[in-house]
Protein backbone atom coordinates (compact mmCIF):
# COMPACT_ATOMS: atom_id res chain seq x y z
CA UNK A 1 0.00 0.00 0.00
CA UNK A 2 2.68 2.73 1.05
CA UNK A 3 4.85 1.23 -1.17
CA UNK A 4 3.11 2.92 -3.96
CA UNK A 5 2.91 6.68 -2.93
CA UNK A 6 7.13 5.63 -1.95
CA UNK A 7 7.52 4.48 -5.82
CA UNK A 8 5.75 8.04 -7.19
CA UNK A 9 8.58 9.62 -9.73
CA UNK A 10 9.55 13.27 -9.46
CA UNK A 11 9.35 13.92 -13.11
CA UNK A 12 5.88 12.75 -13.68
CA UNK A 13 4.19 15.61 -10.72
CA UNK A 14 6.59 18.33 -11.66
CA UNK A 15 5.43 21.35 -13.94
CA UNK A 16 7.68 21.62 -16.35
CA UNK A 17 10.51 24.49 -16.62
CA UNK A 18 8.25 25.75 -20.16
CA UNK A 19 5.28 26.14 -17.73
CA UNK A 20 7.25 28.31 -14.96
CA UNK A 21 6.94 31.76 -14.66
CA UNK A 22 10.21 33.11 -13.31
CA UNK A 23 12.68 36.37 -13.88
CA UNK A 24 15.76 37.04 -14.12
CA UNK A 25 17.95 38.71 -11.13
CA UNK A 26 18.98 41.79 -12.64
CA UNK A 27 14.87 42.78 -13.55
CA UNK A 28 13.46 45.73 -11.27
CA UNK A 29 11.23 45.29 -8.40
CA UNK A 30 8.61 46.63 -10.61
CA UNK A 31 8.86 44.58 -13.04
CA UNK A 32 8.74 41.38 -11.14
CA UNK A 33 5.83 42.59 -9.22
CA UNK A 34 3.95 42.60 -12.19
CA UNK A 35 4.60 39.39 -13.56
CA UNK A 36 3.24 38.47 -9.88
CA UNK A 37 0.48 39.97 -10.00
CA UNK A 38 -0.33 39.16 -13.87
CA UNK A 39 0.02 35.10 -13.29
CA UNK A 40 -1.59 35.75 -10.10
CA UNK A 41 1.04 33.55 -8.06
CA UNK A 42 2.59 34.36 -4.74
CA UNK A 43 6.39 33.52 -4.86
CA UNK A 44 8.43 32.11 -8.51
CA UNK A 45 12.03 31.36 -8.95
CA UNK A 46 14.28 33.66 -10.06
CA UNK A 47 16.72 32.17 -13.05
CA UNK A 48 20.30 33.29 -14.50
CA UNK A 49 20.91 33.46 -17.86
CA UNK A 50 22.46 29.81 -17.90
CA UNK A 51 19.52 28.08 -16.56
CA UNK A 52 20.44 27.82 -12.83
CA UNK A 53 18.00 29.13 -9.89
CA UNK A 54 19.02 32.05 -8.23
CA UNK A 55 16.53 32.54 -5.46
CA UNK A 56 12.43 33.01 -5.16
CA UNK A 57 10.89 36.33 -5.16
CA UNK A 58 7.40 36.89 -4.02
CA UNK A 59 4.82 39.53 -3.66
CA UNK A 60 5.87 39.37 0.14
CA UNK A 61 9.56 40.19 0.03
CA UNK A 62 9.05 43.19 -2.70
CA UNK A 63 5.91 44.59 -0.11
CA UNK A 64 8.39 43.77 2.75
CA UNK A 65 11.42 45.62 1.01
CA UNK A 66 9.81 49.12 0.41
CA UNK A 67 7.16 48.96 3.61
CA UNK A 68 7.85 51.89 5.38
CA UNK A 69 7.22 53.82 9.05
CA UNK A 70 3.92 55.29 8.15
CA UNK A 71 2.73 53.37 4.33
CA UNK A 72 3.85 51.20 1.54
CA UNK A 73 6.66 53.33 -1.05
CA UNK A 74 5.74 51.88 -4.14
CA UNK A 75 8.07 54.91 -5.71
CA UNK A 76 11.16 52.56 -4.84
CA UNK A 77 9.86 49.95 -7.14
CA UNK A 78 11.64 51.02 -10.14
CA UNK A 79 15.31 51.28 -8.88
CA UNK A 80 15.40 48.09 -6.87
CA UNK A 81 16.22 44.63 -8.49
CA UNK A 82 15.03 41.29 -7.71
CA UNK A 83 18.57 40.05 -6.88
CA UNK A 84 18.58 42.84 -3.92
CA UNK A 85 15.25 41.51 -1.91
CA UNK A 86 15.27 37.56 -3.34
CA UNK A 87 15.47 35.32 -1.25
CA UNK A 88 18.22 32.74 -1.96
CA UNK A 89 18.24 30.19 0.49
CA UNK A 90 15.88 28.18 -2.02
CA UNK A 91 14.47 24.10 -1.52
CA UNK A 92 15.75 22.46 -4.10
CA UNK A 93 15.37 18.76 -5.17
CA UNK A 94 16.88 16.67 -7.58
CA UNK A 95 14.86 14.75 -10.29
CA UNK A 96 16.09 11.10 -9.07
CA UNK A 97 15.08 11.56 -5.29
CA UNK A 98 12.03 9.85 -3.81
CA UNK A 99 8.60 11.38 -2.97
CA UNK A 100 9.07 10.86 0.45
CA UNK A 101 12.03 13.20 0.81
CA UNK A 102 9.46 15.69 -1.76
CA UNK A 103 6.98 15.51 1.13
CA UNK A 104 9.44 16.05 3.65
CA UNK A 105 10.52 19.23 2.22
CA UNK A 106 7.00 20.26 0.83
CA UNK A 107 5.83 20.64 4.81
CA UNK A 108 7.73 24.26 4.61
CA UNK A 109 7.75 24.90 1.29
CA UNK A 110 5.11 25.67 -1.12
CA UNK A 111 7.09 24.66 -3.92
CA UNK A 112 10.46 22.84 -4.67
CA UNK A 113 12.56 23.77 -7.66
CA UNK A 114 13.18 20.67 -9.13
CA UNK A 115 16.89 20.17 -10.78
CA UNK A 116 18.92 17.46 -12.80
CA UNK A 117 22.19 16.26 -11.71
CA UNK A 118 23.98 19.07 -13.77
CA UNK A 119 22.37 20.97 -11.23
CA UNK A 120 19.96 23.12 -13.85
CA UNK A 121 16.54 24.21 -13.40
CA UNK A 122 13.76 21.69 -14.67
CA UNK A 123 10.74 22.81 -13.40
CA UNK A 124 8.89 22.89 -10.47
CA UNK A 125 7.16 20.75 -8.39
CA UNK A 126 3.97 21.90 -5.85
CA UNK A 127 2.36 20.98 -2.92
CA UNK A 128 -1.32 20.51 -5.31
CA UNK A 129 -0.14 17.88 -7.27
CA UNK A 130 1.65 16.26 -4.43
CA UNK A 131 -1.70 16.37 -2.54
CA UNK A 132 -3.34 15.45 -5.54
CA UNK A 133 -1.36 11.86 -6.23
CA UNK A 134 -2.10 11.64 -2.22
CA UNK A 135 -5.80 12.16 -2.35
CA UNK A 136 -5.75 9.32 -4.77
CA UNK A 137 -3.98 7.05 -3.05
CA UNK A 138 -6.27 7.68 0.53
CA UNK A 139 -9.54 6.87 -1.46
CA UNK A 140 -8.41 3.79 -3.18
CA UNK B 1 -2.32 1.20 7.54
CA UNK B 2 -4.39 3.71 5.51
CA UNK B 3 -7.12 3.70 8.26
CA UNK B 4 -4.30 5.81 10.51
CA UNK B 5 -4.08 8.48 8.11
CA UNK B 6 -8.39 8.45 7.77
CA UNK B 7 -8.93 8.56 11.65
CA UNK B 8 -6.81 11.80 12.00
CA UNK B 9 -9.60 14.34 13.18
CA UNK B 10 -9.44 18.13 11.67
CA UNK B 11 -9.41 19.95 15.07
CA UNK B 12 -6.30 18.34 16.11
CA UNK B 13 -4.28 20.06 13.10
CA UNK B 14 -5.79 23.10 12.66
CA UNK B 15 -4.78 26.75 13.68
CA UNK B 16 -7.01 28.13 16.49
CA UNK B 17 -9.46 31.06 15.60
CA UNK B 18 -7.27 32.62 18.02
CA UNK B 19 -4.02 32.71 16.50
CA UNK B 20 -5.35 33.18 12.67
CA UNK B 21 -4.74 36.69 11.37
CA UNK B 22 -7.75 38.60 9.91
CA UNK B 23 -9.90 41.44 9.21
CA UNK B 24 -12.94 42.48 8.66
CA UNK B 25 -15.10 43.14 5.54
CA UNK B 26 -15.21 46.78 6.38
CA UNK B 27 -11.66 47.79 6.56
CA UNK B 28 -10.00 49.50 3.84
CA UNK B 29 -7.68 47.68 1.49
CA UNK B 30 -4.67 49.70 2.59
CA UNK B 31 -5.04 48.68 6.19
CA UNK B 32 -5.41 44.69 4.93
CA UNK B 33 -2.65 45.14 2.62
CA UNK B 34 -0.64 45.92 5.88
CA UNK B 35 -1.41 43.08 7.75
CA UNK B 36 -1.18 40.61 5.23
CA UNK B 37 2.46 42.15 4.55
CA UNK B 38 3.52 42.53 8.37
CA UNK B 39 2.08 38.57 8.63
CA UNK B 40 3.82 37.43 5.73
CA UNK B 41 0.69 35.18 4.63
CA UNK B 42 -0.77 35.40 1.24
CA UNK B 43 -4.47 35.43 1.78
CA UNK B 44 -6.17 35.48 5.27
CA UNK B 45 -9.89 35.14 6.20
CA UNK B 46 -12.06 38.03 6.42
CA UNK B 47 -14.58 38.06 9.71
CA UNK B 48 -18.07 39.31 10.09
CA UNK B 49 -18.27 40.97 13.81
CA UNK B 50 -20.48 37.80 14.55
CA UNK B 51 -17.80 35.55 13.91
CA UNK B 52 -18.65 34.10 10.59
CA UNK B 53 -16.46 33.57 7.91
CA UNK B 54 -17.48 36.48 4.93
CA UNK B 55 -14.27 35.87 2.55
CA UNK B 56 -10.73 35.62 1.74
CA UNK B 57 -8.68 38.62 0.53
CA UNK B 58 -4.60 38.17 -0.50
CA UNK B 59 -1.88 40.44 -1.69
CA UNK B 60 -3.30 39.40 -5.39
CA UNK B 61 -6.66 40.42 -4.92
CA UNK B 62 -5.55 44.31 -3.79
CA UNK B 63 -3.15 44.33 -6.06
CA UNK B 64 -5.10 42.85 -8.55
CA UNK B 65 -7.93 45.10 -7.88
CA UNK B 66 -5.59 48.75 -8.44
CA UNK B 67 -3.36 47.08 -11.30
CA UNK B 68 -3.87 50.18 -13.89
CA UNK B 69 -3.03 50.01 -17.61
CA UNK B 70 0.51 51.21 -17.35
CA UNK B 71 1.30 50.75 -13.28
CA UNK B 72 -0.02 49.92 -10.11
CA UNK B 73 -2.44 52.81 -8.91
CA UNK B 74 -1.23 52.56 -4.96
CA UNK B 75 -3.32 55.62 -4.37
CA UNK B 76 -6.78 53.69 -4.63
CA UNK B 77 -5.84 51.63 -1.63
CA UNK B 78 -7.47 54.07 0.90
CA UNK B 79 -10.60 54.37 -0.42
CA UNK B 80 -11.30 50.62 -1.45
CA UNK B 81 -12.65 48.19 0.88
CA UNK B 82 -11.98 44.53 2.07
CA UNK B 83 -15.88 43.25 0.95
CA UNK B 84 -15.45 45.32 -2.59
CA UNK B 85 -12.40 43.25 -3.41
CA UNK B 86 -12.42 40.13 -1.43
CA UNK B 87 -13.19 36.55 -2.71
CA UNK B 88 -16.37 35.13 -1.53
CA UNK B 89 -15.97 31.81 -2.75
CA UNK B 90 -14.44 30.21 0.55
CA UNK B 91 -13.47 26.65 0.88
CA UNK B 92 -14.39 25.23 3.97
CA UNK B 93 -15.11 22.22 6.12
CA UNK B 94 -16.80 21.44 9.49
CA UNK B 95 -15.00 20.35 12.27
CA UNK B 96 -16.63 16.55 12.43
CA UNK B 97 -15.66 16.07 8.65
CA UNK B 98 -12.96 13.42 7.50
CA UNK B 99 -9.44 14.21 7.00
CA UNK B 100 -9.92 12.51 3.30
CA UNK B 101 -12.17 14.63 2.80
CA UNK B 102 -10.05 17.99 3.80
CA UNK B 103 -7.02 16.13 1.74
CA UNK B 104 -9.37 16.68 -1.33
CA UNK B 105 -10.52 20.12 -0.18
CA UNK B 106 -6.56 20.88 -0.17
CA UNK B 107 -5.58 20.10 -3.36
CA UNK B 108 -6.81 23.33 -5.08
CA UNK B 109 -7.21 25.95 -1.60
CA UNK B 110 -3.71 26.85 0.29
CA UNK B 111 -5.37 26.31 3.82
CA UNK B 112 -9.43 25.37 4.87
CA UNK B 113 -11.57 27.68 6.80
CA UNK B 114 -13.13 25.38 9.65
CA UNK B 115 -16.45 26.16 11.09
CA UNK B 116 -18.79 24.19 13.87
CA UNK B 117 -21.91 22.51 13.43
CA UNK B 118 -23.43 26.29 13.86
CA UNK B 119 -21.34 27.90 11.00
CA UNK B 120 -19.45 30.16 13.49
CA UNK B 121 -15.35 30.12 12.31
CA UNK B 122 -13.01 27.97 14.61
CA UNK B 123 -9.77 28.07 12.70
CA UNK B 124 -8.20 27.30 9.25
CA UNK B 125 -6.75 24.19 8.54
CA UNK B 126 -3.26 24.62 6.40
CA UNK B 127 -1.41 22.57 3.73
CA UNK B 128 1.50 22.21 5.84
CA UNK B 129 0.03 20.92 8.82
CA UNK B 130 -2.05 18.08 6.73
CA UNK B 131 1.43 17.66 4.88
CA UNK B 132 3.13 17.13 8.07
CA UNK B 133 0.77 14.57 9.18
CA UNK B 134 1.15 12.41 5.97
CA UNK B 135 4.64 12.62 5.85
CA UNK B 136 4.84 11.37 9.04
CA UNK B 137 2.55 8.29 8.45
CA UNK B 138 5.04 7.57 5.13
CA UNK B 139 8.45 7.51 7.40
CA UNK B 140 6.81 5.23 9.54
N1 LIG C 1 -3.35 30.15 -11.89
C1 LIG C 1 -3.76 29.20 -11.03
N2 LIG C 1 -4.51 28.17 -11.45
C2 LIG C 1 -4.93 27.21 -10.59
N3 LIG C 1 -4.64 27.18 -9.27
C3 LIG C 1 -3.90 28.17 -8.80
C4 LIG C 1 -3.42 29.23 -9.63
N4 LIG C 1 -2.71 30.06 -8.86
C5 LIG C 1 -2.74 29.55 -7.62
N5 LIG C 1 -3.48 28.43 -7.57
C6 LIG C 1 -3.77 27.61 -6.39
O1 LIG C 1 -3.41 28.35 -5.22
C7 LIG C 1 -2.30 27.71 -4.61
C8 LIG C 1 -1.37 28.71 -4.03
O2 LIG C 1 -0.83 29.48 -5.05
P1 LIG C 1 0.36 30.45 -4.76
O3 LIG C 1 0.50 31.38 -5.89
O4 LIG C 1 0.16 31.05 -3.38
O5 LIG C 1 1.66 29.52 -4.64
C9 LIG C 1 2.16 28.85 -5.79
C10 LIG C 1 3.17 29.66 -6.60
O6 LIG C 1 3.93 30.48 -5.72
C11 LIG C 1 4.06 28.57 -7.20
N6 LIG C 1 3.64 28.20 -8.56
C12 LIG C 1 2.68 27.30 -8.89
N7 LIG C 1 2.62 27.15 -10.24
C13 LIG C 1 3.56 27.99 -10.75
C14 LIG C 1 4.03 28.28 -12.10
N8 LIG C 1 3.50 27.72 -13.20
N9 LIG C 1 5.04 29.18 -12.26
C15 LIG C 1 5.61 29.76 -11.17
N10 LIG C 1 5.23 29.52 -9.88
C16 LIG C 1 4.22 28.65 -9.68
O7 LIG C 1 3.90 27.42 -6.38
C17 LIG C 1 3.02 27.69 -5.29
C18 LIG C 1 2.22 26.47 -4.98
O8 LIG C 1 1.37 26.12 -6.03
P2 LIG C 1 0.22 25.07 -5.83
O9 LIG C 1 -0.26 24.64 -7.17
O10 LIG C 1 0.65 24.00 -4.85
O11 LIG C 1 -0.94 25.82 -5.05
C19 LIG C 1 -1.69 26.84 -5.70
C20 LIG C 1 -2.91 26.36 -6.43
O12 LIG C 1 -3.55 25.34 -5.68
N1 LIG D 1 5.03 33.09 9.45
C1 LIG D 1 5.30 31.86 8.95
N2 LIG D 1 5.93 30.94 9.70
C2 LIG D 1 6.21 29.71 9.19
N3 LIG D 1 5.89 29.30 7.95
C3 LIG D 1 5.29 30.18 7.17
C4 LIG D 1 4.94 31.49 7.61
N4 LIG D 1 4.32 32.11 6.62
C5 LIG D 1 4.28 31.24 5.59
N5 LIG D 1 4.87 30.08 5.92
C6 LIG D 1 5.05 28.91 5.07
O1 LIG D 1 4.75 29.29 3.73
C7 LIG D 1 3.56 28.61 3.32
C8 LIG D 1 2.75 29.49 2.45
O2 LIG D 1 2.33 30.61 3.16
P1 LIG D 1 1.24 31.57 2.54
O3 LIG D 1 1.24 32.82 3.32
O4 LIG D 1 1.47 31.68 1.05
O5 LIG D 1 -0.16 30.82 2.70
C9 LIG D 1 -0.72 30.62 4.00
C10 LIG D 1 -1.59 31.76 4.50
O6 LIG D 1 -2.28 32.34 3.39
C11 LIG D 1 -2.61 31.03 5.37
N6 LIG D 1 -2.22 31.05 6.80
C12 LIG D 1 -1.39 30.19 7.43
N7 LIG D 1 -1.29 30.47 8.73
C13 LIG D 1 -2.11 31.53 8.94
C14 LIG D 1 -2.50 32.30 10.12
N8 LIG D 1 -2.02 32.05 11.34
N9 LIG D 1 -3.39 33.32 9.97
C15 LIG D 1 -3.92 33.59 8.74
N10 LIG D 1 -3.60 32.90 7.60
C16 LIG D 1 -2.71 31.90 7.71
O7 LIG D 1 -2.62 29.67 4.97
C17 LIG D 1 -1.73 29.48 3.87
C18 LIG D 1 -1.09 28.12 3.97
O8 LIG D 1 -0.26 28.03 5.11
P2 LIG D 1 0.75 26.83 5.25
O9 LIG D 1 1.19 26.79 6.67
O10 LIG D 1 0.15 25.59 4.66
O11 LIG D 1 1.97 27.15 4.31
C19 LIG D 1 2.86 28.22 4.61
C20 LIG D 1 4.04 27.85 5.48
O12 LIG D 1 4.53 26.58 5.12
Amino acid sequence: MVQELIDISISDLMTDVNRVACVDPDNSLEHALLVLVKSGYSAIPVLSRNGMVQGTISKTLILDSILGLERIEFEHLADRKVKDSMNTDVTTIQLGESFVRALELAVNAPFLCVEDDAGRFVGILTRSAMLQRIHRYVKM
